[in-house]
């Protein structure tokens, strides 16, 4: 539920600085979370330079913010030890962007009752509820999903809850931290008026018979069909996985009844990148011959090619055979441009064919690796379930792999370990500032709407063991070793994680188990960079106004500030607030004129030897003036003493 | 898990935001909110 009040909101940009005193991992994390924002919303966010208000964030005490726009120019949130956590950031950004917490809304005794001799002494006031001239829940029922909402064992006395929820089944749901439920997106998108977001672009699951604008090309010899069901397989769709009768559908290309080499081409509609960067991802089953392949091909429209220039970007043979299987690709388009998808028959004997459902199309970073787990179920049922991923190199040349620990009753663990690798004699030890973000993917077939799980470590090169030995030094050197299940021998490092990744009541909620299948999308990435100073232009006078922003908004509308500037409305009049470096700066009406240090020394040493210059002939000419006036004196004199003599004698 | 294997960044167990915030004696509104009066 929302603050109540224009003033209170942010523009659509959020401008941010992140402090040099947050850790390496906690900056790689709120950058995490301003992508997930990116996706599912209208709010975007941009490095500070100059604005009015701004976010700071910074590692203080603790993991808090204030709610809504306060217009006191740098607004602080804290993101401090153990906050840095995906879903942590974007709570305390929806307070910064103006949300309270969902158990305090007006009509939250209807939902929960909250049990007040279970609460700490003192800490009653945490459970107090704002009333609808002051809170609002903009029409959006109560959300025991909400990212916003306490947990059960908020600000307990002992162990008993302190929030019961009217409806049971939603006591372990309360408090969960994974990602934004559909009714936090709701509301935000309502309160900041959203129609689209910055890198969202399709979502297909085919359920509608117009298969979401995607098209089959004239070009080749064979069609997809839209189906529910084949015979050899797959037995149902992946979006639903067979829980709807009538419904459920995925498109369909039979590879038995064609020969080899035949293709059938199906496009997606144009779309429109904003960000030059996408990821594409969708879900192959197939039922044909082991042979049969799948190609991804981009479409890309310019000028001189208005029919479209068609690009292989990936070739995906080997398709496991009876069970739907998830695929990343990335894409790097500029121009507008569909997706293509190319079944194509390959040799051998096939009864089935292939198929495609759940497709996304997003402008974000896709995952380094997938790991597959299959048969789940099984595995989470069983005692001393300790299952570890593959090897995976990441992009610096660092061998992981990872560790998942389903031996508790109540939790699952997971754990990131460098084990030896190739390339181990040419890297750097210990290795310096990785950040693995290990996510359990909601299988959900809208990208909008999963709650995927998210957790980050990144690797200090500083940080020790009790022994003394450094954390992550060479596997190979401070290790032990382990054994894949191929018998090659290798070298584990000590893993880096928690054993409080997910809750097994959630696990099994939500679509993180489909088809008895989990995925764990894991991406490891140098974030050395991020340790460089903070970029903090220089300070520009804070807007003390209150100004509604519909009135900022109609006083703003026929000023066009150049280069960056930024328009504020102060005192009822349009003003605009220049960018400002170290050593530049924008000035003038419309920011239309640029300064810089290097410019002031210029003009001051122009000004020096100017006046200089004046002074010295200013000098000159009186010399010249006073020498040639008593010159004058002195012949006048020696006139008028001659003309005596003359007299005399 | 055997701690000579893991380190486990929460101690086996799953704090949340105020639990964070309580630990370290903050008494913040509403666990994690701080007020601020607007135009200050």
């Amino acid at each position: 539920n929302s603050i109540i009040g224009d003033e209170y909101r942010w523009p659509h940009i959020i401008p941010y600085v992140l402090e040099d005193s947050l850790d390496l991992n906690a900056k790689g994390v709120i950058l995490n979370a301003f992508e997930r924002y990116r996706l599912k919303t209208c709010i975007d966010f941009k490095p500070w330079s100059g604005e009015a208000n701004y976010v700071s964030v910074f590692k203080g005490s603790g993991c808090w913010s204030s709610v809504g726009n306060m217009h006191v120019g740098k607004q602080e949130l804290s993101i401090g030890e153990n906050c840095d956590r995906i879903a942590t950031v974007q709570h305390e950004f929806l307070h910064a962007l103006g949300f309270w917490h969902e158990q305090s809304r007006s009509d939250r005794d209807d939902y929960v009752t909250i049990v007040w001799d279970r609460i700490l002494s003192g800490r009653e006031h945490n459970f107090n509820i704002y009333n609808d001239s002051v809170s609002d829940s903009l029409n959006v029922p109560y959300d025991y999903s909400s990212v916003m909402h306490y947990s059960k064992t908020a600000f307990q006395n002992g162990t008993e809850p302190t929030i019961v929820t009217r409806i049971s089944d939603f006591e372990d749901v309360i408090g969960q931290r994974m990602d934004f439920s559909d009714y936090d997106l709701m509301k935000l998108n309502r309160l900041y008026n959203c129609s689209s977001s910055l890198s969202f672009m399709d979502a297909c699951d085919f359920e509608l018979e117009n298969i979401c604008g995607m098209i089959q090309s004239s070009g080749d010899t064979a069609d997809w069909q839209w189906l529910s069901q084949v015979l050899a397989g797959p037995e149902n769709d992946h979006s639903n996985m067979g829980q709807c009768k009538e419904s459920g559908f995925f498109m369909y290309f039979n590879t038995s009844s064609v020969k080899e080499g035949v293709t059938a081409m199906l496009e997606s509609r144009i779309l429109y990148p904003k960000r030059g960067f996408q990821c594409l991802e969708f879900y192959l089953y197939n039922s044909g011959s082991e042979n049969d392949q799948v190609n991804i091909y981009t479409r890309v429209y310019t000028a001189s090619n208005p029919e479209g220039v068609l690009t292989l970007q990936r070739e995906i043979k080997e398709i496991p055979i009876g069970s739907w299987q998830l695929y990343y690709v990335t894409l790097q388009v500029t121009e507008k441009f569909r997706v293509a998808f190319e079944g194509v028959r390959g040799p051998g004997s096939s009864l089935g064919g292939l198929s495609i459902d759940d497709i996304n199309l997003s402008e974000t970073r896709c995952p380094h690796h997938i790991w597959r787990i299959q048969n789940f179920t099984q595995l989470l049922g069983s005692q001393n379930a300790e299952i570890r991923s593959p090897p995976y190199y990441s992009p610096k040349g660092y061998a992981y792999q990872i560790y998942l620990n389903l031996n508790s009753s109540t939790n699952v663990g997971i754990y990131f370990h460098l084990i030896s690798g190739a390339n181990d004699d040419q890297l750097q030890w210990p290795c310096p500032w990785q950040q693995a973000t290990m996510t359990l993917l909601d299988q959900n077939p809208d990208i909008r709407q999963r709650m995927s799980n998210q957790r980050s470590i990144t690797t200090d090169p500083t940080m020790t063991n009790d022994d003394g030995s450094y954390f992550w030094d060479r596997p190979s050197k401070v290790g032990s070793v382990a054994i894949f299940p191929n018998g090659t021998q290798f070298s584990r490092g000590r893993g880096y994680g928690t054993s409080a990744f997910i809750t097994h009541k959630r696990l099994i909620s939500r679509e993180f188990i489909k088809g008895d299948d989990v995925y764990i999308l894991l991406t490891v990435e140098d974030i050395s960079h991020l340790n460089s100073t903070a970029i903090i232009p220089d300070p520009v006078p804070t807007s003390t106004a209150i100004v509604p922003t519909s009135a900022a908004h109609n006083a703003c509308s026929e000023v066009e500030c150049q280069n960056g500037g930024v328009c504020t409305v102060h005192e009822d009049r349009a003003e605009c607030k220049c960018p400002a470096g170290e050593d530049w700066w924008y000035m003038g009406k419309r920011c239309e004129k640029r300064g810089s240090t290097q410019d002031t020394i210029v003009i001051a040493v122009a000004s020096t030897v100017t006046v200089f210059a004046v002074m010295l002939v200013i000098t000159l000419v009186s010399v010249y003036c006073t020498r040639r006036k008593y010159r004058k004196r002195a012949s006048s004199k020696r006139a008028a003493l001659s003309l005596e003599n003359q007299h005399a004698f | 898990v055997p701690e000579m294997f893991v380190k486990d960044i929460d101690e086996g167990t799953e704090r949340d935001i105020f639990d964070i915030n309580e630990a370290l004696g903050l008494d913040l509104f509403e666990g994690d909110i701080r007020l601020l009066m607007q135009g200050k």
